[in-house]
């Protein structure tokens, strides 16, 4: 695993959350459960929660795009790259944005929400790219079933070497 | 009839097509060195555990067009 340089996280455990848009890719409920499920795999193994706002400002804004959306990394239509997203950091820092032009889903075919949105928020939080192959943060998208996904060694090492273990 | 494009113009445009990926998940980080392709190949080569060659082959194409994360795999 890698972070960062100089290692930004996050200074306080329970962060919030914001869904500024959806894709018609999915119904609501299904992105929202997608996210939701994203965002444990990283609070099942640390003591970060995560609460979903509706309202005002939220430490991880999520939204999907296309082409060049405001931030200056421009998306690239289907296929390549898939969603990005930034450091722990104020303002756009810990955002997380995925490209509309993509088809999402909740199965094996296209593009799966739930792992891209779950490898996102590992950025997120402070993890970069991990050169492991199988680990959530390596940088290719590859499916995995979601019903049976487990993080992998590497990106649990990674994510508690940043924000701890989940006490029990 | 349109004169067939020769090869080696779809070999510059293999070779701006790798430069952009590049530029793009394996920015260069320091202002005073400026790598060769080669070695910026070999240096992405070597991330994804591919044979090291500091060509653009097969493997390494194949590689550049899969689906992906847009945030660079050198954190700059």
């Amino acid at each position: 695993y890698r972070t960062f340089p100089g290692n930004p996280r996050w200074k306080k455990t329970h962060l919030t959350y914001k869904i500024v848009n959806y894709t018609p890719d999915l119904s609501q409920k299904k992105v929202d459960d997608a996210i939701r499920r994203a965002f444990m795999v990283w609070s099942d193994v640390t003591p970060l929660k995560f609460q979903r706002v509706f309202k005002g400002p939220a430490d991880i804004v999520i939204q999907f795009a296309r082409g060049e959306h405001g931030d200056g990394y421009p998306f690239d239509g289907r296929g390549n790259t898939l969603a990005h997203a930034f450091a722990p950091g104020e303002g756009i820092g810990g955002d997380a944005h995925f490209d509309e032009d993509e088809r999402w889903s909740e199965s094996n075919r296209e593009v799966n929400l739930f792992l891209v949105a779950a490898h996102e928020f590992g950025h997120s939080l402070g993890l970069a790219h991990s050169n492991v192959r199988g680990a959530l943060m390596y940088p290719l998208y590859s499916y995995v079933n979601p019903a049976t996904f487990r993080l992998s060694e590497d990106d649990r090492r990674g994510i508690q070497k940043l924000y701890g273990r989940k006490s029990s | 009839f349109p004169a067939q494009g020769k090869p080696e113009s779809q070999s510059n445009t293999d070779l701006e097509n790798a430069k952009e990926y590049l530029d793009k998940f394996f920015p260069i980080l320091t202002k005073t060195q400026s790598p060769s392709l080669e070695e910026r190949i070999k240096e992405m080569q070597r991330f994804f555990h591919l044979v090291v060659t500091g060509k653009l082959n097969a493997e390494t194409e194949e590689t550049m067009k899969q689906p992906r994360c847009g945030v660079p795999d050198i954190a700059d």
